[in-house]
């Protein structure tokens, strides 16, 4: 296995968003990790719309929350036609959504990984497929300029999601490289670093693949 | 995103300082720990912060099994 690795280096990462305040993480982590997804399948990279996930994802609440797993849930009903059609008519989902743009997903895989050493499972599982849907506990993310995060949060108090595009392992603190969505002024360019190996902040108690 | 007064804005400041002080304080000798500091959030307090920003609602994910296998596709 690679001691460092990070898909921006395939070029298959779109440049960091700003969510505002809206409280729409869970979709701004889901549609880019389908964007990545579709790169890595030698598509071109390209910016799709968090707008309409968070508009038209049903099972959540737009900017006022929501839950990765019930993003993807959806995201997986909604990539047949029919099914479009259907929750069209019943004036839940706009048609306009994937059917125009073309994209959709082949499934998913979510699980978490609160056992310790599963962190490679992770690390096996974005070398294969792609970046990480996760969620983190990012109370103390408030004020995170830089560095390796090791203290000052915790497992299982997960309220924030955000994509995990790489890990580095060849410094003394191995760490997760983090996506995050306030902005690339926030963090290391808009990226946080977080410790490897030991559930820092819950990295691995909610952890998802896409497949397309 | 909502209107604040400028001594509450001073106010949250001022508490995010000291909270900064104190982050930085407690592993000051370890390798290349997170530093923390001034930023964007900095005007808000805590459960402003929270309220605005970590919206992520809780769900149930299965527990992984190292009996599950995936299938690996051929990668170069």
């Amino acid at each position: 296995w690679p001691l460092r690795f990070d898909w921006r280096d395939k070029h298959v990462v779109t440049q960091v968003r700003n969510q505002q305040t809206c409280g729409g993480c869970w979709a701004f982590s889901v549609v880019g990790a389908v964007e990545s997804a579709y790169a890595i399948k030698g598509k071109p990279l390209e910016d799709l719309s968090v707008q309409q996930v968070i508009d038209c994802s049903y099972t959540n609440y737009g900017c006022n929350g929501g839950s990765t797993l019930n993003a993807l849930n959806w995201l997986n009903k909604v990539t047949s036609l029919s099914n479009i059609l259907l929750k069209h008519q019943n004036g839940l989902v706009p048609v306009f959504f994937w059917s125009h743009s073309g994209f959709s997903i082949k499934g998913y895989s979510a699980y978490g990984l609160q056992v310790n050493n599963q962190e490679d499972e992770m690390a096996k599982a974005l070398l294969t497929f792609g970046p990480l849907v996760v969620i983190v506990d990012a109370v103390s993310w408030q004020d995170y300029l830089g560095g390796i995060i090791q203290h000052h949060c915790s497992s299982g108090e997960a309220n924030h999601a955000v994509l995990i595009t790489g890990f580095d392992k060849t410094g003394s603190t191995p760490y997760w490289i983090v996506r995050n969505s306030w902005g690339s002024s926030w963090g290391v360019d808009g990226y946080a670093h977080v410790k490897m190996g030991s559930n820092v902040c819950g990295i691995a108690d909610s952890v998802s693949s896409i497949f397309v | 995103t909502w209107p604040r007064s400028r001594e509450h804005e001073a106010a949250a400041f001022r508490e995010s300082l000291n909270r900064h002080r104190y982050l930085n304080s407690l592993f000051p000798g370890e390798n290349s720990t997170a530093l923390y500091g001034i930023n964007q959030f900095s005007y808000l307090f805590p459960e402003e912060f929270k309220a605005i920003y970590l919206r992520s609602k809780p769900s149930k994910f299965p527990r992984y099994s190292a009996e599950v296998h995936m299938s690996i596709p051929n990668v170069s």
